[in-house]
C-alpha cells in the first residue's frame, strides 16, 4: 500500500502508479491508462487517456516530468487529470473539450530520474540509463530528441547535465513517447509540455533563432495564455520562442514535436522564478496548478476551434 | 546507498556585467564541481545573464571569494540546500 495520494503534496512513483489506476477505476468511460514502454530500468511509462474511445477526434498530448528534480511539473499533469475528471459535466468550457477532443496525458515521463530524485539524489536530472565507457549515468531527456540532434557540441559528454545520450531516441523512454505519438499523429494537434523554474511559456524553435512559419499563431497564443496566468496570483509570466528567450540548444521535445508536423508545441517552465528554484514548497502546489490550468485551457479551447 | 544530502550547500545567483565576469564563472564552473540550475550548463553563461547555481559547502568559500575579488556581484538565494529540502514537504496528510 503505496500511503496516500493528495494533489496539495508531492507524490512518489508508488503513489502515482497506483492513482493512475484510481483515476481509472473511478472514471472508467472516461479515463484509460495506456502502458506506452518501459524505462531503462524496467518500470512502466504510462499515458493517461481522457476523453472518448473515438481515436478520430482531435487530441492534445502532454507530458510532465522530462526532468527528475522538477517536482512541480508532475504535480501539474496529476492535478490536470483530476480537475478534468472532477468538472466534467459541471463546468461549461471543460465539458465542452472533453465532448470534443481528447488528452494524452503522461505523468511522469522520466520515472526512473524521478524515483532516484525521491530515494537517492533530490537534484538528479536526468534518466537513469548507464553509459558506455563512462561511469556518469544518465542522459537528458530533453537533448534527446532526433532535432538538431548532432549541432551543439558540448552535449556529448556523458558526466553533462546536458548530456544528450549516444544516439538520437537511444533512450527506452524517448523512443516509447516519439513512438506512441508518431501512431497518434493524425489526432494530436497539439504537444504541451512541462518543465518548473522559470515562469515561461516557450514554443519552436530552440535549436535555431528562426522563426517558425506560424510564428504569429504561436506568439499570440502564448501571449494570451500567460496573460490568463496571471489572473488569479499576479504570476509574471514570460512568452517567447525559446531559443530567443532563453539559449539556443538542441534535441528537445517541442521542436521535435513540432518538426514531426504538430503545430501547436509548448513548453511550460511552471513556478518559481528562483526563490525555491526546484524546491518549491508544497503549500504552493495548489496556487501553480490552478493558474497553469487556465492557461492550458485557454490553449485547447484555442486548438480545438482553429486547428484542422 | 545512503541518500544525497546538501548540508550547508548554498545556492547563488550572479549576474555577470560583461564577458569578463561571465569568463569568471566559466572558469570556476571549470575547477569546482557547480550545479547550474540556470542556465543548465556552463556553456550557456553570458554577459547579463542571470545566473543561478549550487556549490557545495566545501567550494562557497571559494566560490564567494573569486567572485569578491573579481568584483562579481552576487546573492545568496539559499544558504542551507538540505534545509530547502526538507522545507519543501510543508504541507500536513490531511
Amino acid at each position: 500500500f503505496p500511503g496516500r495520494h493528495s494533489y496539495a503534496k508531492y507524490n512518489n512513483w508508488d503513489k502515482i502508479v497506483a492513482w493512475t489506476e484510481k483515476m481509472v477505476r473511478k472514471n472508467p468511460k472516461m479515463v484509460s491508462r495506456i502502458k506506452i514502454g518501459t524505462t531503462a530500468e524496467n518500470n512502466p511509462l504510462y499515458v493517461l487517456k481522457i476523453g472518448e474511445k473515438d481515436e478520430r477526434r482531435k487530441a492534445i498530448f502532454m507530458d510532465c516530468g522530462i526532468h527528475a528534480r522538477e517536482w512541480i511539473s508532475p504535480a501539474f499533469c496529476q492535478w490536470f487529470v483530476h480537475q478534468a475528471t472532477k468538472t466534467y459535466g459541471k463546468n461549461k468550457i471543460m465539458t465542452k473539450l472533453l465532448d470534443r477532443m481528447n488528452f494524452y496525458v503522461l505523468p511522469v515521463f522520466n520515472v526512473d530520474g524521478y524515483i532516484w530524485s525521491w530515494t537517492q539524489n533530490r537534484m538528479w536530472k536526468k534518466n537513469r540509463s548507464k553509459n558506455q565507457n563512462s561511469n556518469c549515468v544518465g542522459t537528458d531527456l530533453n537533448r534527446n530528441f532526433n532535432v538538431s540532434w548532432n549541432s551543439f557540441p558540448y552535449t556529448k559528454d556523458p558526466c553533462e547535465e546536458t548530456y544528450r545520450g549516444p544516439a538520437p531516441e537511444s533512450e527506452k523512454e524517448t523512443k516509447a513517447v516519439t513512438d506512441f505519438i508518431r501512431s497518434h499523429l493524425k489526432s494530436i494537434k497539439a504537444y504541451i509540455t512541462f518543465h518548473s523554474y522559470s515562469q515561461m511559456l516557450l514554443f519552436p524553435y530552440v535549436y535555431t533563432s528562426e522563426l517558425p512559419p506560424n510564428y504569429e499563431d504561436l506568439a499570440k497564443i502564448a501571449k494570451v495564455g500567460i496573460n490568463v496566468l496571471s489572473i488569479p496570483y499576479e504570476t509574471n509570466y514570460t512568452s517567447g520562442p525559446t531559443a530567443s528567450t532563453i539559449y539556443p540548444t538542441s534535441g528537445s521535445s517541442v521542436d521535435w514535436a513540432y518538426s514531426l508536423g504538430i503545430k501547436h508545441a509548448f513548453a511550460f517552465g511552471l513556478g518559481d522564478k528562483g526563490k525555491f528554484g526546484f524546491l518549491l514548497p508544497e503549500s504552493q502546489i495548489k496556487s501553480t496548478c490552478k493558474e497553469t490550468m487556465l492557461a492550458v485551457t485557454f490553449i485547447a479551447k484555442h486548438i480545438l476551434k482553429h486547428s484542422s | 546507498i545512503a541518500p544525497v544530502r546538501f548540508d550547508r550547500e548554498k545556492v547563488l545567483r550572479v549576474k555577470p556585467q560583461d564577458e569578463k565576469q561571465a569568463n569568471v564563472i566559466k572558469d570556476l564552473a571549470k575547477a569546482n564541481q557547480l550545479d547550474f540550475w540556470y542556465p543548465d550548463a556552463t556553456y550557456h553563461v553570458a554577459a547579463n545573464m542571470t545566473v543561478d547555481f549550487r556549490v557545495s559547502e566545501k567550494e562557497s568559500q571559494l566560490i564567494q571569494s573569486a567572485l569578491d575579488q573579481n568584483k562579481v556581484h552576487y546573492e545568496i538565494l539559499m544558504h542551507d540546500v538540505q534545509e530547502e529540502v526538507k522545507k519543501q514537504f510543508d504541507v500536513k496528510e490531511d
